[in-house]
């Protein structure tokens, strides 16, 4: 039996904006630990990993590992019926052909109940090694994510540069050229304004500005994005729960 | 010309 319960069905909601633009048929694993779902866009140039540990319910209660099937579109349609501030309830049995999903309106006696039919996804699992990373970035994600969207108009690709104490973000296209340069700093009032950078060799990758876009819809869930980067391995963009967190994996772009 | 990498050529299957 699961009951995974979310004071607030907005957090939920969120998560599942944060991915269901890039992959739509997603396995999620729950567990006596708590939820982990992992999917690869049809491209396979994007990985998403997700984990909500305990400590993010309100509630949280898995005697039986269960794997609920998700059509995301789905999913988003019953997500927006609820509100946002209202509790939210995920529950199925131990083997369920669907999966309940219980709005409590905290302030009346309101009760909404959907339940959702699950499929049989034959997902394509990969295997995520723990990777060395040349750099180390935390930023603002509102910063971040402007910084993506501003430059994807520009251009198909977004090029990051960084060097010990310079993060460049380049596109170069059709109608002109862009390029935004950011400094490390420190914000004593507003911590989570500083950007913080850590170099051990420097970095020039180049990005899809499509699934640049895609990522930074996490932005919601969380005031920071962490990015890693690597010459040798795909690049990580992480958005932190107060419990777990929301993971993208994108491949780079190469020289021909 | 910027070619496309894919995940797989980074990570295996499991």
């Amino acid at each position: 039996m699961l009951e995974a319960k979310f004071e607030e069905a907005s957090l939920f909601k969120r998560i599942i904006d944060g991915f269901k633009d890039c992959v739509q048929l997603v396995n999620f694993q729950c567990k006596e630990d708590g939820i982990i779902a992992q999917a690869v866009d049809d491209s396979r140039v994007l990985l998403v990993s997700l984990e909500i540990g305990i400590e993010a319910f309100q509630n949280y209660r898995c005697d039986h590992p269960v794997t609920l099937g998700i059509d995301l579109t789905s999913l988003s349609k019953i997500l927006r019926c609820g509100n946002n501030t209202d509790n939210l309830t995920l529950i199925a049995d131990d083997t369920p052909d669907s999966v309940l999903l219980l709005f409590e309106d905290t302030k009346k006696d309101r009760i909404a109940e959907y339940s959702l039919k699950l499929m049989d996804i034959d997902a394509e699992f990969l295997k995520i090694e723990d990777l060395a990373y040349d750099c180390t970035l935390k930023m603002p994600s509102p910063e971040f994510s402007k910084i993506v969207r501003d430059l994807s108009q520009l251009s198909d690709s977004i090029n990051i540069m960084i060097t010990k104490e310079t993060i460049k973000f380049v596109a170069d296209g059709d109608i002109g050229s862009g390029s935004v340069i950011l400094k490390p700093f420190v914000n004593m009032d507003k911590p989570q304004e500083s950007i913080n950078l850590n170099m051990d060799q420097p970095v020039d990758l180049t990005f899809g500005s499509k699934y640049l876009l895609d990522i930074v819809k996490g932005s919601a869930l969380s005031d920071n994005v962490g990015v890693r980067l690597s010459s040798e391995a795909p690049a990580l963009f992480q958005f932190d729960l107060k419990s777990g967190y929301l993971q993208f994996f994108l491949a780079p772009k190469f020289n021909d | 010309r910027l070619k496309q990498s894919t995940l797989l050529s980074f990570f295996s299957k499991q």
